[in-house]
């Protein structure tokens, strides 16, 4: 989880920083 | 029932499947094809082309490293969206997204791809491979190039592209997965969707084996742009380290 961190956040968050 | 894939899912199944991720593609594609009509066919002006080329290899690399990041982030919302995808465990939507997430932007590429000038939408503009040229990677770049080409040629539809980059994000053959019958199953079914949608189309038997050769090439970039970069970081360590995505280095740094 340490090694894919941003992934694994992208993954939980339900809103991603991306602007959709 | 049992989760099993075709022949026991039924049409309305399948138009189901294709109907969510489709839209699921709309949804998160980061341009549609019509907000860039308007530019599509204008070339990069000389000026402008030769200030990429004079651009040092250290900046172009973190350009191009910036832009594939955020197409990649769109891919991540993708990947959330397709049925099925959240239900694995995350050690498996991490091994997907880290073999898959690329092969999905060089696929979406033919999106943002004009034919006629060999360009592709890039910064703002249509930019063509001698755009890319600081980069010292003109082997791949003009493999990429070939590879957008190419699967334009088939002309997809966004539902057929759809499809074929949820086929692709779901390859159950990954390294590392934990639960390769669960992605075996999903992977089943998108062909099996795909294959549905391809025969509404009217479209040739030979477009499903086709794009299936094109998941071969699509590794092979993949693998030379883990190369490339392997080699650039060896040159410049702290430039990879410090001005990189952190995504990026996720994803590709190993």
């Amino acid at each position: 989880k340490e090694k894919h961190k941003i992934l694994h956040q992208l993954l939980q968050n339900s809103a991603s920083p991306v602007d959709l | 029932s049992n989760g099993e894939a075709s022949p026991t899912a039924s049409m309305a199944e399948l138009d189901h499947l294709a109907h969510v991720v489709s839209k699921s593609h709309h949804e998160t594609c980061q341009y549609l094809k019509e907000e860039l009509q308007p530019t599509r066919g204008e070339r990069l002006p000389q000026a402008e082309v030769d200030g990429y080329q004079r651009k040092p290899r250290e900046l172009m690399w973190q350009l191009c490293a910036v832009k594939i990041t955020e197409a990649i982030q769109y891919v991540v919302e993708f990947a959330k969206r397709i049925d099925g995808f959240m239900e694995l465990s995350q050690n498996d939507q991490i091994v997907l997204l880290k073999a898959g997430s690329l092969e999905v932007v060089f696929i979406r590429m033919c999106r943002l791809f004009d034919e006629q000038n060999n360009a592709v939408y890039f910064d703002g503009k249509f930019a063509g491979p001698d755009v890319f040229k600081a980069l010292g990677c003109d082997d791949l770049i003009a493999s990429v190039f070939d590879f957008a080409k190419s699967l334009c040629s088939l002309q997809l539809t966004e539902e057929e592209l759809a499809l074929f980059s949820a086929f692709v994000l779901l390859s159950a053959d990954r390294s590392w997965l934990q639960d390769k019958l669960q992605v075996e199953k999903l992977q089943q079914k998108t062909q099996s969707a795909l294959q549905h949608v391809l025969q509404k189309n009217q479209r040739d038997d030979g477009v499903l084996s086709e794009l299936r050769c094109r998941v071969s090439a699509l590794r092979s970039l993949c693998s030379r742009h883990t190369e490339k970069l392997s080699a650039f970081r060896a040159v410049h360590p702290d430039i990879v380290r410090m001005h990189f995505p952190p995504l990026y280095k996720e994803l590709f740094g190993a």
